[in-house]
């Protein structure tokens, strides 16, 4: 574990966080993608399959957990208690035009053709374009709530700090997943335009409006 | 490899 790495968790955790608040406290998940949530619940579950086979650490156990609760209950809280205020008009991304090909993606490059390694690529790969039904309703709707760009924010920041992580594990253990790394530098560039906004905008106090 | 001693990364 290093620093770049647990600052990662921990504001990948904020921003989960920060999004369960947000509905939760407002009672609205207007704004928010459920198609997105769907997702990041998806990439939790084909990730997290060896929570009990593979003990990494205590620490590892226990997010691997509160990520799959809280990620779950966030779909719950969308799809079923805060349903009414689901925007489902804007929220029209094609999440098969994602799943797919990832699927098909995670079956061609992976590290290993076994069925726990296959899901592992598969969530890693899925993770990458997870945000886009976010980002297109965004773009849809042409602005975003003032917190659901800090959960943006503290989102796009956790797997950009990630990098980091592999750039200083590369040099101190020579370590590198090359499958991990491409698809979170994908995943960062998705996030660089709503980096320039959030940075431009929001943190001046402004409402976070996409160029009509 | 990455994979070998199990994915010690979230």
């Amino acid at each position: 574990m290093n620093v770049f790495r647990l600052v990662g968790d921990l504001s990948h955790l904020l921003a989960i966080i920060i999004l369960l608040l947000k509905i939760w406290k407002t009672r609205s998940c207007a704004g928010v993608s459920g198609k997105s949530q769907i997702l990041f619940s998806l990439v939790f579950i084909t990730r997290y399959l060896d929570l009990f086979t593979n003990f990494i650490s205590v620490y590892n156990s226990v997010m691997k957990i509160i990520y799959l609760v809280t990620s779950l209950g966030t779909v719950y809280l969308m799809y079923f208690k805060f349903k009414a205020t689901y925007d489902s008009n804007h929220d029209t991304f094609r999440i098969e035009f994602l799943v797919v090909p990832v699927g098909g993606l995670s079956f061609l490059v992976n590290h290993d053709f076994t069925p726990l390694e296959i899901l592992w690529t598969f969530s890693i790969y899925l993770e990458s374009v997870a945000i886009l039904p976010q980002l297109f309703m965004i773009s849809k709707t042409g602005e975003a709530e003032t917190i659901t760009s800090h959960y943006l924010f503290a989102l796009g920041s956790y797997r950009a700090l990630y990098i980091v992580n592999w750039v200083y594990r590369y040099y101190t253990e020579g370590f590198f997943d090359l499958i991990a790394i491409v698809a979170g530098c994908v995943q960062t560039i998705l996030y660089c335009d709503f980096f320039y906004l959030y940075i431009t905008k929001v943190l001046k106090g402004k409402q976070l409006k996409l160029p009509a | 490899a990455a994979y070998d001693a199990g994915h010690d990364e979230l």
